[in-house]
């Protein structure tokens, strides 16, 4: 399965920032607010 | 969707938690921007994935992607606009 970080720099980089912890909140936030209609 | 656009551009109208996700991400290289946010769209689908969400699962995975794709926008990320996610096929590996 191609993943995300064919840059293998990014794959650090995405450990780096924790993972976009605050992003996948915000994501997560969006997707289920959309999602009670 | 549009409109959520609209009014998160400024940072000091953007909700804390956008802005805290907008800062991340202007910690990343230009190149790395959409890949991390990829790997963070995975994450969040795998969470809701396991929270069983059975009954809109397609609706929120497309809404993940939706909303990951406009965030360099949202965030006004420098060099990069949009990342073209396709939630059902892998998409473009950068």
């Amino acid at each position: 399965q191609a993943g995300p970080f064919r840059i293998p720099r990014c794959r650090k980089e995405f450990r780096q920032a924790q993972h976009l912890r605050a992003c996948q909140q915000w994501l997560h936030r969006q997707a289920m607010q959309s999602g009670s209609g | 969707f549009e409109d959520d656009m609209e009014n998160q551009q400024g940072p000091q109208q953007r909700p804390p938690l956008l802005q805290q996700c907008c800062n991340e991400l202007h910690q990343e290289e230009a190149l790395c921007v959409c890949p991390t946010l990829k790997g963070a769209s995975k994450a969040v689908r795998q969470q809701v994935r396991q929270q069983g969400h059975q009954q809109q699962m397609q609706h929120v995975i497309s809404r993940i992607y939706q909303t990951a794709t406009h965030l360099p926008r949202v965030c006004n990320i420098p060099q990069v606009s949009v990342c073209p996610f396709q939630k059902t096929m892998p998409g473009p590996s950068y």
